[in-house]
């Protein structure tokens, strides 16, 4: 019976159901079982165990793409990262999670409240900065979120900081002054020390659905996005566009966020992000 | 956009001659990935589409000389009968304080909504208190008290030390004495999977019973909005839905997953990060924006 191709059939249609729930979504779930068919007849693969496992490969070659173009070069000091993202989706957490994990490795950590819009950013920010040890440079809420990066860069000079993390506004990328904005402040960075940012870390929400890849495309165009990091897969939300997104775009997942604490904060890891997927 | 893949769909199928159940189930197929693409939960598509299936196999489409016209008329029907009419009323008590819960996910926009909705009412000739019940985001409170005081409402917190559900009810019992007719309750964010934060929603709704308990919603979330919705309102009973972030170009589908799984009235819907950019929500809208 299980060389019939009904199974076969079936058992794409199990699993291109499997990836839309998983917020896949239309187009990519599509292809990658429309790649499954053709590998399945060519191989002449039976077994379903072999069929999803091949799958697995497969969305496991997507997410390590970018990863090649990955290099920790924590030689520029300070390092510089920038967090952008939407509104809501855990800038700030993780910026808190990200100053614990390099005071831990011994390094200097300087954040900057270069969010001046948001009631209480500045406040929320300066609680990370105390709990993990990190100094911090702001200005009065409603300034100018490029001169707080100016400052906050010049501050990470003179004070010898290992790495600086520049908390920005959420805005939405379809708001073409706030990405203007934003742009501005990558500059202020990039005039400073022209190998700056070193990093322009987006933040999505596991929760979000396919405008991830609008959002991700938006950012990337305007700011050269050169890692994600998934937030909130701590709740029942698979985060499967970044499947999209990686093969389109090719930018590595970094991290991934598991809560609320200070320590919810993992490095990416391909394959157990995919043997979640289909768990 | 939709209508258009519906009608070419089944323009193609008309040149055969009779239309067939299978012609049907092609333009159907068209309808449930357009709603997928849209964001629309799996499962609430499936449902929405054997909904219109069984009209579709009826006289109205299949002895129409234009079929592809019918196949559209009837989701565009289903889709405006789900989502239910303009009903943007809070449910305000006769005797008053009338309370309002926020619930909803982590960062949906629960604060910024409640500052909004507190500019409303007052607006409104109403005297809303807004309490701050989230005890554990770092400067929550202060992000309500900072929006409090940009709309000149005053806003009722115990600190970080007492437990929301003792809050809430101090709240109660200073608006009474104080003669606010209405509180705004702004919790945290939690997981609907969290039992324990889940747990503490039931003990705030024992203390004081509001009379709106209101689920906020990031207009742009997935799949996931018809889990989460689900879940809240098995535990904890929602009155009302409030989907926010409606001003990025998110297609929406997350509003007919949650009205599909709930069946509660989505009353406004959040288009900004100022305190005025709360409308009510207009069901014919997102009809549109779904079917493209
Ligand atoms: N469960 C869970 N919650 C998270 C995670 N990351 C962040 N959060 C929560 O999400 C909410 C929003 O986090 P923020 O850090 O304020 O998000 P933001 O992107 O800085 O928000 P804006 O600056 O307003 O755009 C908070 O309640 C956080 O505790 C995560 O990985 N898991
Ligand atoms: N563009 C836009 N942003 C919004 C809207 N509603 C809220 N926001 C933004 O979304 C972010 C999160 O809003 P909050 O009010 O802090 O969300 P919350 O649900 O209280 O977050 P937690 O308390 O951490 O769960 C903030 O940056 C808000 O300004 C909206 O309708 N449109
Ligand atoms: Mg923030
Ligand atoms: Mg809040």
């Amino acid at each position: 019976l299980k060389r019939c191709g009904k199974i076969d059939e079936e058992l794409f249609g199990e699993l291109e159901e499997a990836l839309f729930q998983a917020d896949v979504g239309v187009r990519t779930s599509m292809e990658l079982v429309e790649w499954l068919r053709q590998r399945v007849k060519e191989e002449r693969l039976e077994d379903p165990e072999a069929i999803k496992a091949l799958l697995k490969e497969r969305i496991l070659q997507i997410l390590q793409r970018g990863e090649e173009k990955e290099s920790i070069n924590l030689q520029a000091k300070p390092h510089v990262i920038i967090v952008v993202g939407v509104n809501g989706v855990g800038k700030t957490t993780t910026i808190g999670k990200l100053g614990k994990k390099f005071v831990d490795e011994k390094k200097k950590v300087l954040f900057a409240a270069a969010d001046t819009f948001r009631a209480a950013a500045i406040d929320q920010l300066e609680v990370w900065a105390r709990r993990v040890g990190a100094d911090i440079v702001k200005h009065q809420e409603g300034a100018d979120p490029a001169a707080v990066t100016f400052d906050a860069f010049q501050a990470a000079r003179a004070r010898n900081v290992d790495v600086l993390i520049i908390d920005t506004a959420g805005r939405l990328h379809n708001k073409v002054n706030l990405m203007k904005e934003l742009e501005k402040i990558k500059r202020v960075i990039s005039r400073e020390d022209e190998g700056a940012p070193h990093e322009v870390l987006l933040i999505l929400d596991a929760t979000t659905g396919q405008n991830a890849i609008e959002q991700a495309k938006i950012f990337y165009k305007a700011v050269n996005i050169t890692g994600i990091a998934l937030t909130k897969l701590d709740g029942t939300a698979k985060g499967g566009v970044v499947i999209g997104i990686c093969d389109e775009l090719e930018i590595p997942v970094k991290f991934i966020g598991i809560g609320e604490g200070i320590d919810d904060l993992r490095p990416f890891n391909s394959r157990d992000y995919v043997d979640v997927l289909f768990g | 956009n939709l209508s258009e893949k519906i009608q070419n769909t089944l323009k193609k199928l008309r040149g055969k001659g009779k239309l067939t159940e299978k012609d049907v189930n092609e333009a159907l197929r068209e309808v449930r990935l357009a709603l997928l693409e849209a964001d629309v939960n799996f499962k609430v598509a499936k449902e929405f589409v054997e909904a219109v299936r069984e009209r579709c196999v009826g006289q109205e489409v299949m002895k129409s000389l234009t079929p592809g016209q019918q196949v559209v008329k009837i989701v565009d029907e289903e889709l405006r009968r789900l989502m239910g009419e303009t009903k943007s009323e809070l449910n305000i008590s006769q005797t008053p304080p009338s309370i309002i819960m926020l619930v909803g996910l982590q960062g949906s926009g629960k604060t910024t909504t409640a500052g909004k909705l507190a500019r409303l009412l007052k607006a409104e000739g109403k005297y809303p208190l807004l309490v701050a019940c989230d005890i554990y985001r770092p400067a929550a409170i202060k992000q309500l008290q900072v929006l409090g005081e940009q709309i000149g409402v005053p806003v009722f917190t115990m600190g970080s030390n007492t437990k929301p559900e003792d809050i809430a009810k101090a709240a109660r019992d200073h608006a009474i004495s104080q003669g606010y007719n209405l509180i705004i309750l702004d919790t945290a964010g939690r997981l609907h999977i969290d039992d324990e934060m889940m747990g503490e929603l039931v003990r705030i709704k024992e203390r004081v019973r509001p009379h709106e308990t209101l689920l906020v919603v990031d207009a742009m979330t997935g799949q996931d909005a018809a889990n989460l919705a689900k879940e809240f309102d098995e535990n904890t009973g929602i009155t009302g839905v409030i989907l926010t972030k409606f001003d990025s170009d998110t297609r929406g589908g997350s509003a007919l997953s949650v009205r599909a799984v709930t069946g509660k009235p989505i009353k406004y819907i959040g288009v900004g990060e100022k305190l005025d950019a709360l409308e009510p929500f207009h069901p014919d809208r997102i009809a549109q924006r779904i079917l493209g």
